[in-house]
């Protein structure tokens, strides 16, 4: 299984 | 000038021993509205949000915006040396390299200062959506703490599957599997012995263990842990810190390759 990092669902803001 | 007093100084240490081995350094972001800190874990998987609000302090004063880098492993040491009972002061001079923690006994009869050299942090900022999740569990954070340390013993990562019947954790490894479910359960007198689920479509993520018994540290600073769920996103996990503020970990969910 792989995992993405946060940044890919929260944008910078 | 930054000056943040608060007699629970218990509070702080608890604080920093639930961060410290998540996330090494981060900035604590003061203003006239509180502390606030956003870090990531170094595989930036994870995201801890603190956030204690200015009147939640005995003391709070913030003339202009700073960002105070802070190594969490040296705040910690110097947190050690502070009494459960003592009352601490935070404060900073503007732009200044390092933050003074001034430690007062609870009948005023010893005091101390330690000053924690300050880091030049880059750090990026996230923005965390406001949003509505498929599945919301509040329930006692023990439980929460026994539940993930018991399968961690057992395998590496967690299916969380919530459905009408319950929550239901299930993990596998070399030993075998293991499945625990709680039900919706509001009978206990104490409102923080409760569990409460609140269901709005069944939702099932998988996420890696050792993340979630981590967040787990949080457990002294608060009776009750909120899950919250929905489908291919980072699950939530939340600890109200009395009405200080509240710290909020979010983990990215497993996903098959």
């Amino acid at each position: 299984m792989k995992q993405k990092q946060i940044s890919q669902f929260f944008g910078a803001s | 000038m930054f000056e943040a007093r608060i007699t629970q100084g218990s509070v702080l240490k608890k604080l920093v021993e639930a961060l410290k081995e998540l996330v090494t350094e981060g900035n604590f972001d003061v203003s006239s509205t509180g502390l606030t800190l956003q870090a990531m874990d170094s595989s930036h998987v994870c995201l801890v949000s603190l956030t204690l609000r200015d009147d939640g302090f005995d003391h709070y004063r913030c003339d202009r915006n700073m960002a105070m880098g802070i190594h969490f492993g040296n705040l910690s040491k110097i947190l050690k040396c502070a009494g459960n009972e003592d009352t601490i002061t935070l404060k900073a001079e503007d732009n200044a390299d390092t933050l003074t923690l001034m430690f007062e006994s609870a009948n005023q009869d010893r005091i101390s200062d330690f000053d924690l050299k300050l880091m030049s942090i880059e750090s990026e900022h996230l923005g965390i959506p406001d949003q509505d999740y498929s599945a919301e569990i509040k329930m006692p954070s023990a439980e929460y703490q026994r539940i993930v340390r018991d399968l961690t013993s057992i395998g590496d990562t967690v299916l969380i599957s919530a459905t009408k019947e319950g929550i239901k954790f299930s993990t596998s490894g070399d030993v075998g599997t293991a499945n625990i479910t709680l039900r919706h359960n509001t009978t206990p007198e104490k409102p923080e012995e409760q569990t409460i689920i609140d269901l709005k479509e069944p939702v099932a993520l998988t996420f890696a263990l050792r993340y979630l018994n981590n967040f787990s540290k949080a457990t002294p600073l608060a009776p009750q842990v909120k899950l919250s769920l929905t489908k291919d996103l980072p699950i939530f996990v939340e600890y109200q810190v009395g009405d200080l503020g509240n710290v909020r970990f979010f983990l990215a969910p497993k996903i098959d390759d």
